[in-house]
C-alpha cells in the first residue's frame, strides 16, 4: 500500500555521486553495452558543470521538443523528409532541417567499435534517429572536438562508400550524389548538422559481437552541440537505423535502461533478452507511416498516490503520445499536466515551495528534511497496465534545495 | 504531441519489440 501512494526517498540520494558507481554485468547470452549519462563521473566525456547547468539542459530539451513536433508536423502536411532533397548539395553546404534527429539528441552515451580493427567511437544513442554517423577523416569542411580518435576510413580494412544506384542510398533519402557516392545529411533544430559519405564498415557493439557491413554517415561537415561525443547512433524505427539494419540478427528487439542518477552506469542491449522476464508490463507500440522514426505509446491516464485523475481520455488521444530517450522531460497535453500539478501541489503541501527552473514550474525545497516524502506517479496505459515511477521519474532534481515535478505541459492540447 | 522523455524513464528496462509492436517496462532494470 505504501509504495504505491508514495517513497520516502533521501533528497542526497536523488543527486548523482561524485564518484561512478553501480556497474552492469554483461550477459553472456545478450549484446549488451554500458550506457552512462554524458555529464556524470561515468562519462569518458564528462566536463565540468557551470552554475546554470541544469536550467540550460531544460532549455536544450525544449529545443529539442520544439524540432520533434517541427517534423511530425511537416510530415502530416506531407513533407518531412519523406521526398528526395529539392537542391543538389556538396557536403559543404547547408541542409534544410527535415531529416536526422534533434538537438540534445542524447544524453546519454555508448561506445562502440567501428572499422576493422575496431575504433573505439563514443555516440549518443537516440531513439528519435535513424541515421547513425561519426565524424570523419579528412574532415574536409569541419569537424568539432571530441574525445576519441577521429575514425580514418583508411586505417579501416572493411570500409567501403556506398553508391547512388543502391538501395541504401535510396532508403536513407540521400541528400546528394558526389561521384557516384551517396551523400548523407542530418540536420538538428538548433542548426548543428552532420554531411558527408555515406557508408559501410564492421560495428562491434561488444568485443565479441559484430555487425559486418553497417550503414553509417562519415561526416565530413560536422558542426553543432555534439559534446565530446563522436557522433549518434540511431535507434529510431525507419530504414537506415540500427534497429531496422539489424533486424534479421537480433528480431527487431532492443532495450536499454537509463540509471537513476548521472553517476550510475546502465546498459543498451540487442536481441531477445528480456522478453519472457514476467515482471516486463508490455504496452502497444504505435507506428505511423508518415514518421516512421518514431514510436509511439498510448497512454491513457496517470495516478497521483494510487488515485486516478480524472482526466478524459480523449485529452490524450486527440495529440498522441511518443516515446523517446533523446527528450528529458516528458510533456503532456495541457489538461493532463493541469491536473497532474494540482495533486501533486497537494500531497506536497508540507514542503516549502521554491521557485520554478526553466519549464519545471512547480518546485520544492526540502532542506534540512533529509527525507522527502513524493507521491506515487504511475502512467497508464490500456489492458489494465500502470507503469509506476521511480522517485528518480517523478522529480527533477536540480541541487540540494531545489526538487522540482519532472513534467511539463505542451503548448496547446492537439500540440 | 506528448513525448515520454528520459526522466520517466529511468531505472526501467525499457523494452522495444518492433516486428510484434510492443513496449514493455520492467522496474529496477538498473
Amino acid at each position: 500500500g505504501e509504495s504505491r501512494s508514495h517513497h520516502k526517498v533521501n533528497v542526497s540520494s536523488l543527486l548523482p555521486r561524485k564518484v561512478c558507481s553501480n556497474s552492469i554485468d554483461a550477459l553472456s547470452n545478450v549484446t549488451r553495452l554500458r550506457l552512462v549519462h554524458r555529464h556524470g563521473p561515468c562519462s569518458p566525456a564528462v566536463r565540468r558543470r557551470r552554475s546554470n547547468f541544469e536550467a540550460e539542459i531544460l532549455a536544450r530539451d525544449q529545443l529539442h521538443v520544439g524540432f520533434l513536433r517541427q517534423r511530425i508536423a511537416a510530415a502530416e502536411l506531407g513533407g518531412g523528409g519523406t521526398s528526395p532533397a529539392s537542391t543538389r548539395a556538396a557536403p559543404s553546404t547547408k541542409i534544410p532541417a527535415r531529416s536526422g534527429a534533434s538537438v540534445s539528441a542524447g544524453d546519454y552515451i555508448v561506445t562502440v567499435g567501428l572499422g576493422t580493427p575496431p575504433k573505439a567511437q563514443t555516440l549518443f544513442f537516440d531513439t528519435g534517429s535513424d541515421v547513425t554517423w561519426v565524424q570523419c577523416q579528412p574532415c574536409t569542411v569541419s569537424c568539432y572536438r571530441q574525445l576519441d580518435q577521429l575514425f580514418d576510413p583508411a586505417s579501416s580494412a572493411t570500409y567501403a562508400n556506398v553508391t547512388c544506384a543502391s538501395a541504401a542510398c535510396s532508403d536513407l533519402d540521400a541528400l546528394d550524389c558526389s561521384d557516384g557516392t551517396c551523400i548523407y545529411g542530418v540536420s538538428y533544430g538548433d542548426g548543428s548538422q552532420s554531411v558527408g559519405f555515406y557508408s559501410s564498415d564492421a560495428l562491434a557493439l561488444t568485443p565479441s559481437d559484430a555487425v559486418p557491413r553497417f550503414l553509417f554517415g562519415c561526416g565530413q561537415a560536422n558542426e553543432g552541440l555534439f559534446g565530446l561525443a563522436a557522433g549518434i547512433l540511431g535507434l529510431g524505427g525507419g530504414r537506415p537505423s540500427l534497429v531496422t539494419q539489424t533486424m534479421k540478427k537480433y528480431n527487431g528487439v532492443f532495450g536499454y535502461c537509463l540509471p537513476a542518477s548521472a553517476s550510475d552506469t546502465g546498459y543498451l542491449a540487442f536481441g531477445d533478452s528480456g522478453s519472457t522476464n514476467p515482471t516486463v508490463k508490455y504496452t502497444n507500440m504505435l507506428r505511423d507511416a508518415k514518421t516512421p522514426t518514431f514510436y509511439f505509446i498510448n497512454l491513457i491516464g496517470i495516478s497521483v498516490a494510487g488515485q486516478r485523475l480524472r482526466i478524459p481520455p480523449s485529452v490524450f488521444a486527440k495529440a498522441g503520445t511518443l516515446i523517446d530517450s533523446g527528450t528529458v522531460i516528458t510533456r503532456l497535453p495541457p489538461a493532463a499536466y493541469a491536473s497532474l500539478r494540482s495533486a501533486f501541489r497537494g500531497r506536497m503541501s508540507r514542503y516549502k515551495k521554491a521557485p520554478a527552473v526553466s519549464i519545471l514550474d512547480t518546485c520544492y525545497d526540502p532542506t534540512g528534511r533529509g527525507e522527502v516524502k513524493l507521491p506515487a506517479v504511475a502512467l497508464l496505459f490500456p489492458g489494465d497496465v500502470s507503469v509506476n515511477l521511480a522517485p528518480e521519474g517523478i522529480v527533477y532534481t536540480v541541487n540540494e534545495s531545489r526538487i522540482c515535478l519532472a513534467f511539463a505541459a505542451n503548448d496547446g492540447d492537439d500540440d | 504531441v506528448g513525448i515520454l522523455g528520459n526522466v520517466q524513464q529511468r531505472t526501467f528496462g525499457v523494452l522495444y519489440d518492433v516486428p510484434k509492436k510492443k513496449i514493455g517496462f520492467a522496474a529496477g532494470g538498473c
